[in-house]
């Protein structure tokens, strides 16, 4: 049984691999770099 | 971990009420210690009236405890009813009646129950412009230090405990009516521009006090089984995404500020002035710009911050399995 | 134009008792009351359309009804006698639940139970009104609104089916044929009307609030599924879907080549993100427990 949970958590890796994350966290990256830009 | 604090000894506590050596130093109290459940209530407390989306509401209660040398011991706290459509927008949240009617009756009523500790004091939240006192604030702690002293001020900004990622909460004392504080001044506080003033004319009719914290085994345990909880939650928070209104509201502080030191300068440099003002000009120049840069600063570490933890939860949890 | 007013009165009052809801209506309807030669006090006038509009709701008249309780419009201020207000009150909130606004009139009985609070009887009775008429009004967020008002008034557990409806709307979870069927039993014969789509008010408010829950449950489904789990054909679950989404009511798009549903979830796809590691992360303490059970 332990080992079934520990396979079915590697299943849950990656926790999210979507077109659509890809591109809100690359969004999100560029938002900060920006700001951190504007800081400077 | 400290047991031992929690001991409540009524004699002692009714000879330094007697003694009252706050009268004759007016910075005597130099120290507050509060408990992890105080601290925990509070942030509770002020959190609560934070949601996405909305204006943030001020909030008010008042601090239980008691007293030992320079340090003021908070033990508990708890929150005073704000009746809805109270002035909560400015940086002063005022109790009504009500509140105060409640406030009385509380203190009667936990003598009942077996708690000891007097109210030393009261806090009230500055969502999203940092702990200082404004002078609604100063007026209503003067008061209270006059006719309730000894009495306490905690300030709790529930906004920037989230993007600081740490409890952002001031200790304050005021000064009687006319004395000269020739305090240092206070350490850099980043303000926003609409709140400056208030902030500015009043920092020197009070001081703040240390801070630390302290919590009982029990406390200790309780929070151990807590643990699983902290940590899934906080690998799993997105300090960018939760915080999006307050970094937009800082960004456009920091605008504001800009601009306004941006005028000052423009309008110096076309006037025409004599070389000592200039001199006197150009520190003052030098002491908005470098406010501005001071917030600019803070503002892009926390974001970093919030950045870093999306990297890290990117590299441990979305990386393809080796 | 006394003495026909009193004869009219007590006719009135006559078939009132035998029960002819429209004759004495028509009855009180020719007591004039805006000639010159009589001042009435308005209270009387209120007092007076209210009734008529009172008695056309017996008759199941509520056309006529609504133009008589219109005519209180100008005659109501806080300072009339609080049991006639209350009378007003109750009509209007009948007139809408005849005209099935169901949200208004929801809204009112639920003021109404609170005003006679200390009535326990006519207060249950408007609470059951009020969450019948909550249960079927249109999904969304007013209604979600009104269900946690409910939800959270303690006096509507005693509701019995009626709460449990109630609350699994609430929680936004979907809601079964055989707990739909013990509503029936509170509905009035307008509820059961067939609507222009073949679907009875009941059905379509239930159906449009499984679609909500399942909204909630599926990232996306197709319309054959859908239309499975709410008991409807594909076409229809099509239909109903597109026409909440057009209202706003519900976030999502329509792919009708692959006849599929993406619902939107609200929360954006960085929180969902979040709760993935949050599961992952507790998954990790659970293997860990049971490690520590295994080989303390």
């Amino acid at each position: 049984a332990l080992l079934r949970m520990i396979l079915s958590l590697c299943h849950k890796l990656p926790a999210m691999d979507s077109e659509k994350f890809n591109l809100s966290y690359q969004n999100e990256y560029h938002d900060t770099l920006l700001i951190s830009y504007l800081g400077t | 971990v400290d047991d031992d604090i929690y001991k409540h000894d009524p004699i002692t506590q009714q000879q330094i009420l007697t003694a009252r050596p706050w009268k004759s130093d007016n910075k005597h109290f130099k120290d507050v210690r509060m408990s992890a459940l105080a601290l925990l209530k509070i942030q509770m407390h002020a959190g609560s009236e934070v949601k996405p989306g909305m204006v943030p509401l001020e909030v008010m209660g008042m601090l239980q405890g008691k007293l030992d040398g320079n340090t003021i011991i908070v033990t508990d706290s708890f929150a005073l009813p704000i009746p809805a459509g109270t002035d909560r927008g400015a940086a002063h949240v005022n109790p009504g009646q009500e509140a105060f009617e409640y406030m009385v009756q509380y203190t009667e009523l936990i003598k009942d129950v077996g708690k000891a500790e007097n109210v030393v004091g009261w806090y009230h939240s500055h969502p999203g412009y940092g702990c200082w006192l404004s002078g609604i604030d100063v007026s209503t702690q003067r008061t209270q230090q006059q006719f309730s002293d000894p009495f306490l001020a905690v300030v709790v900004d529930p906004v920037r405990s989230i993007g600081a990622g740490k409890v952002e909460i001031g200790a304050f004392r005021t000064f009687p009516e006319g004395y000269a504080n020739n305090a240092t001044a206070s350490e850099w506080q980043s303000v926003p521009s609409d709140r400056i003033e208030d902030f500015g004319v009043h920092a020197n009719c009070y001081y703040q006090l240390e801070m630390s914290f302290y919590k009982s085994s029990l406390d200790a345990k309780l929070l151990d089984l807590q643990w699983r909880k902290y940590w899934v939650n906080t690998l799993a928070a997105s300090p960018l995404t939760n915080n999006r209104d307050y970094i937009t509201s800082q960004i456009s502080d920091v605008a504001e500020k800009m601009e306004k030191a941006e005028g000052e300068m423009g309008h110096g440099r076309y006037a025409g002035m004599n070389l000592v003002q200039a001199d006197k000009r150009k520190k003052e120049e030098d002491s908005q710009l470098s406010k501005v840069t001071r917030d600019t600063n803070k503002v892009t570490i926390e974001v970093l911050h919030g950045l870093s933890r999306q990297v890290l939860k990117a590299a441990l949890f979305n990386a393809p399995a080796p | 134009q006394e003495e026909s007013t009193a004869i009219r009165e007590k006719l009135a009052d006559l078939y009132q008792e035998e029960e002819n809801w429209k004759q004495c209506a028509m009855t009180l309807i020719g007591i004039p009351l805006d000639s010159g030669s009589r001042a009435l006090n308005e209270e009387y006038k209120l007092g007076h359309y209210v009734r008529i509009a009172q008695l056309f709701l017996e008759d199941d008249d509520h056309i006529q009804a609504e133009t008589y309780i219109n005519k209180c419009l100008p005659l109501v201020h806080s300072g009339i006698d609080p049991v006639l207000n209350l009378k007003y009150k109750a009509c209007f909130a009948r007139i809408q639940d005849c005209q099935r606004k169901f949200f208004e009139a929801a809204t009112r009985y639920y003021e109404l139970s609170q005003l006679v609070a200390d009535d326990e009887q006519t207060a249950e009775l408007a609470l059951q009104s009020a969450t019948v008429c909550t249960i079927l009004s249109p999904a969304g967020p007013k209604r979600s609104r009104l269900l946690a008002t409910l939800h959270k008034d303690e006096r509507t557990n005693k509701l019995g089916p009626l709460y449990n409806v109630l609350e699994k709307m609430h929680m936004d979870r979907i809601l079964r044929p055989e707990e739909v069927n013990q509503l029936r039993e509170y509905l009035k014969p307008h509820h059961e009307a067939i609507l222009a789509d073949g679907q009875t008010v009941l059905e379509r408010a239930v159906t449009q609030h499984n679609l909500l829950a399942a909204s909630n449950l599926y990232y996306n489904i197709t319309f054959g599924e859908l239309g499975a789990l709410l008991g409807i054909s594909a076409e229809k679950a099509e239909q109903i879907a597109s026409r909440m989404i057009a209202e706003e009511r519900m976030q999502g798009s329509i792919d009708q080549i692959e006849s599929l549903i993406q619902f939107q979830n609200v929360s954006g796809v960085m929180t969902q993100w979040d709760e993935q590691i949050s599961s992952a992360c507790s998954f990790v303490s659970r293997i860990c427990d049971e490690v520590i059970k295994k080989h303390p």
